[in-house]
């Protein structure tokens, strides 16, 4: 092994990361997952804790960018040069970058994570049996309405198991349209698109509006790729047209005609010759997970290996059953040293089942999920987890806070919060009930809510208190008791049945609102008492359980605030 | 979202290589920290020097020259960061 000049390599263990975005190759869950596990494979033999962060400036940036991406060293279009990692440090330094103009899987093929049907998310499953027939990819057959879907086992005849195949007509993903759905025809510079376009970008990323008017609306978001979307090429994103004509000749499937390098490839349009769009055809992929724990080596100090099996041999190799090598242990202990202690141990068992976890949700990778079993004793007032209700949660620079009866604790890497400090203590000018808090994620500011009283943080300096009238609440609002911040400098605050948009920096309720909580938050609990965001999902809890909820505001898990997310034995 | 960058239309015949071996190699020793670049008589002996540094580093049989298991190496996908200098 070996490492950077100068041995460089982080100053603290507990490593921070955030995802800036993602390929359009892979579902997201699929990718935040494959992230988790790359950084397992290290924090399973040194010291280290991985957590992501969603707001704050983390260790480690990771970013899909294709050619020229922000940085001196462009990638070059697909294959060659898959990915780079910069050393230890501040800024650039530690950040990964991933070439989007691979194509990304995980490592075998593509992979496609279904949506809705019955499979809760599971892969699609090819070739699948579908009234006898075989399938290989996602079809629209047996249904009307052209949605396009998959069996997630080898054979839906008998099974029924299904689930709808990533489409711009499903979801969006990152820009601001918060994952809606593309609305066809949209309007943009005047002109009328019908499918997703690359138009008016410089990085061949194809995108959508979110509504039907994008010069007036400003909403948009990434289109997903659909399982026969080609890579690279004039087209990516695009599917192939089959038949296609080339060079006079008609192709009912990719060729290698006309390329030297044996690479399958396909127009997009019936005519290559007349229209010039092309793609590659999607082959094994890369596994995402193995070139991140690669570059991961990378951000953590590690420079390449002249051993061929080790990790961080230069060079990519898929392997099925993947293994650390010693000589990647070695290099990554001489940096950090052993992991000492035993393994964490198994969480405790509690009183609500535990759900098995699918391949695709996010791995126990770090220690962040794990349970750590306490033997100090606690005075029961100070303890978290005799606190049948708190007065507000929430994610302040990036760390989940609980409020009680002029208390907080903050949640941990792993294990139940320990020991709370006094609110008066960090914030002085605050009440001891406090009904919700959030950190505005643009300014960073901090804002707290008691009763129709509000404060505004801003490191230690503090204005307020404040009335709600000052951001345009009517009288008739008692309180505030939660808030689901968001990236644009808005955040809804609820109070029951009702919720409002206030614009952080106006500091004024917008127009239009207040808005009807059950109808736009489908499935929560319109009494919830704490409502926040926590790791970019959203938290209604009500008595003592939690309704969790995507960006694409569908529930997917409801757990107990006690056992779930303060992690009580 | 407003950039508007014309389309560069690629035709699959025309981004053949059209980089020999030769060229491949000194592209490739370059880009990964193995190549100093210099020119004049010292040309080739330094991608020799060079060559062997690579088979070295990369667990390869040391022969500096451009052999097939040299040739596939270059050719494998890879990770962007040098494997020499800094």
């Amino acid at each position: 092994f070996q490492t950077f000049e100068g041995d460089l390599k982080w100053d603290h263990n507990d490593i921070t990361y955030k995802i800036l975005n993602y390929s359009p190759d892979l579902d997201p869950e699929v990718t935040d997952d494959a992230f988790a596990r790359a950084f397992k494979v290290w924090s399973d033999v040194a010291p280290l804790t991985f957590t992501r962060i969603y707001n704050g400036e983390p260790d480690i940036n990771i970013l899909f960018g294709s050619d020229n991406h922000g940085d001196p060293y462009p990638f070059d279009g697909k294959d060659g040069l898959l990915a780079h990692a910069y050393p230890p440090g501040a800024g650039v330094y530690g950040d990964a970058h991933f070439d989007d103009d691979e194509f990304w899987t995980l490592g075998t093929g593509v992979v496609v994570k279904t949506h809705f049907g019955n499979a809760d998310g599971a892969l699609c499953h090819f070739p699948f049996t579908f009234d006898g027939q075989s399938y290989s990819s996602c079809t629209s057959a047996g249904r009307s309405d052209g949605h396009l879907w998959c069996s997630t086992t080898s054979n839906f005849d008998k099974d029924k198991k299904y689930g709808f195949c990533p489409s711009e007509l499903l979801y969006t993903y990152d820009g601001n349209g918060e994952g809606q759905p593309c609305v066809f025809p949209f309007i943009f510079e005047g002109k009328s698109y019908s499918s997703c376009t690359t138009e008016g970008r410089s990085d061949g990323y194809r995108w959508c509006s979110t509504t039907a008017n994008f010069d007036k609306d400003v909403k948009y978001g990434f289109c997903p790729n659909r399982d026969t979307a080609v890579v690279g090429g004039n087209s990516q994103g695009d599917p192939c047209i089959f038949p296609f004509t080339f060079l006079g000749a008609t192709y009912n499937q990719c060729t290698t005609e006309g390329r030297q390098d044996g690479k399958s490839w396909c127009a997009t349009t019936s005519s290559y010759d007349r229209d010039r769009k092309w793609g590659f055809c999607s082959d094994k992929g890369y596994s995402l997970f193995l070139v991140a724990a690669h570059e991961f080596g990378h951000a953590l100090g590690l420079e390449h290996s002249s051993i061929q099996d080790a990790l961080m041999y230069p060079n990519y190799r898929y392997e099925s059953d993947f293994h650390l090598h010693p000589d990647d242990i070695e290099g990554i202990q001489y940096l950090y040293g052993p992991k000492t202690g035993p393994n964490p141990t198994p969480p405790q068992p509690t009183k609500k089942p535990k759900t098995t976890p699918s391949p695709t949700t996010t791995a126990t990778a770090t220690t962040t999920e794990s349970v750590e079993p306490s033997d100090s004793p606690v005075d029961p007032t100070q303890d978290p987890c005799q606190v049948k209700e708190f007065d507000a949660i929430a994610e302040l620079q990036g760390v989940l806070h609980l409020f009680k009866d002029g208390l907080y604790w903050t949640l941990p890497a792993s294990g139940p919060p320990k020991s709370p400090k006094k609110i008066s203590d960090t914030w002085p000018e605050l009440p001891a009930n406090i009904d919700s808090a959030f950190q505005d994620p643009q300014s960073k500011k901090m804002f707290f809510f008691s009763g129709r009283k509000f404060w505004q943080y801003t490191g230690s300096s503090v204005l307020g208190p404040r009335s709600l009238d000052k951001l345009g609440f009517g009288k008739d609002v008692d309180k505030i008791l939660g808030a689901i911040t968001r990236d644009n400098g808005k955040v809804l605050l609820f109070n029951g049945e009702r919720y409002w948009r206030l614009d952080v920096k106006a500091q004024a309720v917008d127009k239009g609102y207040p808005r009807n909580t059950g109808e736009d938050y489908a499935g929560v609990p319109s009494d919830s008492h704490d409502i926040f965001v926590y790791k970019g999902k959203y938290y209604f809890c009500q008595d003592k359980f939690f309704w969790r909820m995507t960006w694409r505001k569908q529930v997917e898990k409801v757990g107990y605030v006690k056992y779930d997310i303060v992690r009580c034995p | 979202t407003s950039l508007k960058t014309p389309m560069t239309i690629v035709f699959p015949g025309e981004i053949r290589s059209n980089l020999t071996d030769l060229e491949s190699a000194e592209k490739y020793l370059a880009r990964y920290g193995y190549l100093p670049l210099e020119n004049g008589e010292q040309r080739h002996t330094s991608i020799k020097k060079s060559l062997l540094k690579m088979q070295q580093k990369l667990g390869l049989q040391e022969t500096g020259e451009l052999d097939s298991e040299t040739m596939k190496a270059i050719k494998t996908p890879r990770c962007g960061v040098p494997d020499v200098g800094k």
